[in-house]
């Protein structure tokens, strides 16, 4: 059994609970924020048998989208840190970004 | 050292809260939703020595009460998968699952 | 690529942001709350490479000012574990925990 956690951006959150539902993972969604952008995310926790690890990375694929946004780094009291230049900067957000967990056991109650 | 996620019933929450404490665990709580249900529940973290997984676990079983829970899978804006069946099922819910995991290295501040 | 979760005091919680931006490090927020006080506090999830995990371990250690806090342990309807003695005792606060898990796959999409 393995545990992934991927972070998706919030546009793609609905999309992709549903994705995983249709294909049969069984799925815990967690809240989260961006640690630079400040803006809401979302964390799936979901955990699958080692055979599910690919056709679940191909339906995580298939459900994110890239867009480019551009962000203005404001004054730091907007929470982003002083070190940015004033510059308004362009980032590519909307991916997801998953880590894989080794299981070491699980079990249900 | 393990960390064990664990996800249980929102209604199960407080009552494994105090199990907890009661018994020594340390513990931080995440409220999360279910993929599939779309209802809250909550994600326990608990850090503990190898020694102590089994008593985790016999203390996990102790307060989660499986119950029936019978679902009108209603229109898909309701957020369940299109693919399900239009006719009420019952699904198992209350249980909790946990995923222990290694942990490579833990300090603390 | 190694995945830490470490869980911070609400206090430390923007400071240790604003860190970790300016050292370059990417990181998602969970709101969460500690099992013993019920007070919320924020669980990072900062995935790196494993060349990173002292100078990140070093950056948390700067941010994180642990502090004495007195704590009535109040009536069992406040949420805390009945076992506990009526008199106030005094909990270190403030410090933050690290678990440093290990990463078998990461991938972005
Ligand atoms: N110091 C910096 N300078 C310039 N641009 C920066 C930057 N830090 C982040 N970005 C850009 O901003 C996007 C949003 O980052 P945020 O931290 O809000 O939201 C992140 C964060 O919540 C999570 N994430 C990404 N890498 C992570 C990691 N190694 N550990 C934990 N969470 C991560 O995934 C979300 C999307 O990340 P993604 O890389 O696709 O997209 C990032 C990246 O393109
Ligand atoms: N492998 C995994 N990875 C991550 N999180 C996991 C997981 N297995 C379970 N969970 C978490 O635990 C909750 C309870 O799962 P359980 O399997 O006991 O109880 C489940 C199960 O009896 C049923 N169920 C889930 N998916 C189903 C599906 N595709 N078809 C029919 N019934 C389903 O609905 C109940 C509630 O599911 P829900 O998703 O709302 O809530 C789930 C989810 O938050
Ligand atoms: N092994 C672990 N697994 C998962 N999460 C962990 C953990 N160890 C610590 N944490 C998390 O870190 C927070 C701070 O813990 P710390 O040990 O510094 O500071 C603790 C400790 O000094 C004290 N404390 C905790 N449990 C206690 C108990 N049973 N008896 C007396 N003092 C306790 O109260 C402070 C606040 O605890 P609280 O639970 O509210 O909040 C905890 C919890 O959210």
């Amino acid at each position: 059994m393995k545990l992934v956690f991927c972070v998706v951006h919030q546009r793609d959150k609905n999309r992709i609970a549903e994705a995983l539902v249709r294909a049969g993972f069984k799925s815990t969604v967690i809240g989260s924020t961006g640690g630079f952008l400040r803006e809401g995310n979302a964390t799936f926790l979901v955990g699958v048998e080692e055979d599910q690890l690919e056709p679940l990375k191909a339906l995580i694929q298939e459900n994110c989208h890239l867009r480019d946004q551009v962000i203005n780094v404001g004054p730091p009291e907007a929470g982003l840190a002083v070190g940015l230049t004033q510059d308004p900067i362009t980032v590519q957000v909307g991916g997801a970004v998953a880590f894989v967990v080794n299981v070491d056991e699980f079990y249900r109650c």
